[in-house]
């Protein structure tokens, strides 16, 4: 038996918005620990490593390990039918090819279930190697989209290269360059407006804009996002979903012949 | 010019 209540089914509706981009369906990894997912786009350039905690549910039920592969479009469906206060639990038996979604509102005046084919999904897991990062970057989650929104207008790629003095976005095109600095601030009142830089060494690598777009359809899921860099290895985007876990995006980056 | 690079070769499959 699988069952899992989160008061704030909105969240677990930011995370489906934040993904639907990129995969087109999912395993999504149930144990005691909680629900994991992790799955590469078809093109093998990015890949989504979601991890929500079991203790950050309001109740988590988890007796035999159960993977549930889904169709992330009919997901979204079902949560369309969602209200925007609304508690969801989501339950499956063992081996169960359905798995069942409620959603109860506030005042607990409408209760709808509605009940999801699973599918079997052939998903290769992946072993992730732990990376002594050159740099890591924590700005403020909107920044990043926005910065992101507009460079693309310039070019298919953005160079993000960090030095001690700051971190620099910049994109070329057909129509001209344009180029954003970010100097490290501490806000002590406001944590999450802080840029913060911690510096190995200093670091220029290139990224498609398609999939930085992609990535920042999270934002709402945190105030803050971490960037993680190093010389030939994927870039790590990482949000924070406060008291629940977190959603990471990797993503090969581009190589200059 | 650049080449995006795709991910197979950095992370192994378990």
């Amino acid at each position: 038996m699988f069952e899992a209540r989160l008061v704030n089914s909105s969240t677990f509706r930011k995370v489906l918005d934040a993904i639907k981009d990129l995969l087109n369906e999912a395993s999504f990894d149930c144990s005691e620990n909680g629900i994991q997912l992790q799955a590469m786009d078809s093109s093998h350039v990015s890949l989504v490593s979601l991890n929500l905690k079991s203790d950050g549910f309001d109740k988590f039920r988890c007796d035999r390990n159960l993977t549930m592969g889904m169709n992330l479009t009919s997901l979204g469906k079902v949560f369309k039918c969602s209200g925007a206060d609304d508690t969801v639990t989501m339950k499956a038996q063992d081996y169960a090819d359905t798995v069942t979604f409620m959603f109860e509102s506030k005042k607990q005046d409408k209760i709808s279930d509605y009940e999801m084919k699973l599918m079997n999904l052939d998903q290769e897991h992946l072993g992730i190697p732990d990376t002594e990062f050159s740099c890591i970057i924590k700005m403020p989650s909107i920044e990043f989209a926005r910065i992101i929104r507009d460079l693309s207008q310039f070019g298919e790629s953005i160079v993000i290269s960090c030095t001690k003095e700051g971190v620099k976005f910049s994109a070329q095109g057909d129509i001209g360059t344009g180029n954003v600095k970010l100097a490290q601030t501490h806000n002590f009142d406001k944590e999450e407006e802080s840029v913060t830089i911690d510096l190995q060494e200093p670091v220029a690598l290139t990224f498609a804009c398609q999939y930085l777009n992609s990535f920042t359809k999270a934002t709402p899921l945190s105030n803050q996002v971490k960037l993680s860099m190093c010389e030939n290895v994927p870039l790590v985007v990482e949000y924070q979903i406060p008291e629940l876990g977190h959603l990471r995006f990797y993503l090969a980056p581009k190589i200059e012949e | 010019t650049s080449t995006q690079a795709r991910l197979d070769g950095f992370f192994t499959v378990l």
